[in-house]
């Protein structure tokens, strides 16, 4: 089936990089800078990049959708525009194929979820991440993540998703919720619950492997003062986010989706 | 002696931290950040806070200067311009006091140097870094250093840095060169060189205390995964910039100040 995940945030906040990290593949390869004469776009693009992976058994079509240039310039007024529309063009072309006499080949494009990388700054969200996610939190499932999350200690990391918290609060922001469902088994419940807790989550990429002080090979980075472990949940909460967008709720993404979201988008569209 | 130094760079890239631990005084007192519902500014403010200290036992009076807002906002439209009015209003004000009778108590408030915070994306400069630099560095001497350099591991600092010098030089952008003389003797040569090799400096503060692993007790930042000391020269070169702003080179940042930037605008004032 047709997962669909788009990245959003400033250049340079480790989102190719956590993308191959997530999806264990070399799905972005690094980076081309531009050469310091080059001509810098003016506006936000929007670029696809598919992949057919497996995950726990299951074959899937991976897209991800990225928008280079969101909050990279001097002036970023109404950045998030080309980002809606490139959202809602997906709802078009879903509601075209839904309206046409045979419907047995739908193909599902719309965007199942979006992360959303916040700088981990230390203080509060930026202005532009609140307009940002003001303005599509009724028509992508929001998954907020603090980016390079390494960057930041353990108690400057709780600070700031209490702060991040409250400012998702304050501007009444509706971000994805992992369901937690009471006919669950205890043990399913204890997890969501705790996968819940960690959010939005700090995570950290890497797309190398290094070696630790203690002989063991691992995905991370390695510095001067020690090597960071993308897979240890005492670094990072790296493995909840995996979880929790591929082991248990990549269904309720794409779920949420198509009954909440798109069909929310549909009745609007329809009445107007 | 008087010694003012700007700092700019957007928030939560470790300024006022630098600050306290450049010159090893809680001058900022631990950031209050604004509540989420509070009015934030629309634009950038110039604050100054002065403290005397001892460097060296040279009793001098340092003002720091700092330009809460630059690049905080979803447009940063000609966020430089405050900036640099506040500079040439200092020039204003030196000059009228030059133009008086009695000359004997010139008050000089003229910015001496000004540290500029590259966000450590590990790319290149963004448009904002050399839009700033462009209109201010025949104004003031510009350091630019890369924030929070714990961010980057060793390989990362190095492609970074030759990448914003080849930005700096494509630009044309001139940064304050700490000056070499033939006459030093061999030793203060080597370490000048030794200093100027290392621009742009990257940089860690830290206004706390930690406990290492082998349980010395440094100014640092301790994480899961290994403790950051920012006085060791393997870890970040904090040691660099502060002997490069305060033992080696303040006398000359205040005379280039003097003799070139401030006289280069006179002339210019005085023939338009
Ligand atoms: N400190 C830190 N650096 C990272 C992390 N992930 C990637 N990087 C580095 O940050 C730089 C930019 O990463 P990239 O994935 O290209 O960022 P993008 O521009 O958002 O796609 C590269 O030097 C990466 O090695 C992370 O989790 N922590
Ligand atoms: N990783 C890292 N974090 C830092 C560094 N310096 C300060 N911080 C943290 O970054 C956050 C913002 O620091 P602050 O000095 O208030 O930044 P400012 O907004 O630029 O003045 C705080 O949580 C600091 O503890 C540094 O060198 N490295």
């Amino acid at each position: 089936f047709q997962f669909t995940i788009m990245v959003v945030g400033e250049s340079g906040l480790g989102k190719s990089t956590l993308i191959n990290t997530l999806f264990n593949t070399t799905l972005y390869a690094p980076k081309e800078v531009l050469a310091p004469s080059a001509e810098r776009p003016k506006t936000v693009a929007i670029q696809s990049i598919s992949a057919d992976i497996e995950e726990n058994g299951v074959r899937l079509r991976l897209t991800v959708v990225d928008t280079p240039g969101f909050g990279d310039f001097v002036n970023n007024h109404e950045s998030w525009k080309p980002i809606l529309d490139n959202i809602e063009s997906r709802f078009d072309s879903y509601l075209e194929q839904e309206n046409r006499v045979n419907r047995q080949k739908i193909v599902d494009n719309r965007v199942h979820a979006c992360l959303y990388f916040i700088q981990p700054t230390g203080h509060s969200l930026k202005p532009i991440d609140v307009e940002f996610m003001r303005q599509l939190h009724t028509k992508v499932n929001l998954i907020p993540v603090i980016a390079k999350a390494d960057t930041l200690t353990d108690e400057e990391i709780l600070k700031f998703k209490q702060r991040i918290l409250s400012d998702i609060a304050h501007h009444q922001i509706h971000i994805f919720q992992a369901p937690i469902y009471d006919n669950d088994d205890e043990e399913t419940i204890a997890e969501n619950e705790e996968i819940a807790s960690k959010i939005p989550f700090a995570v950290v990429g890497s797309d190398r492997e290094v070696r630790t002080a203690d002989g063991r090979s691992v995905r991370g980075r390695s510095y001067p003062w020690g090597v960071i472990e993308v897979d240890n949940e005492e670094h990072c909460d790296f493995v909840k986010l995996r979880q929790m967008l591929i082991r248990t709720n990549m269904e309720e993404l794409r779920e949420h989706t198509n009954d909440v979201l798109y069909e929310n988008w549909r009745s609007e569209k329809l009445i107007n």
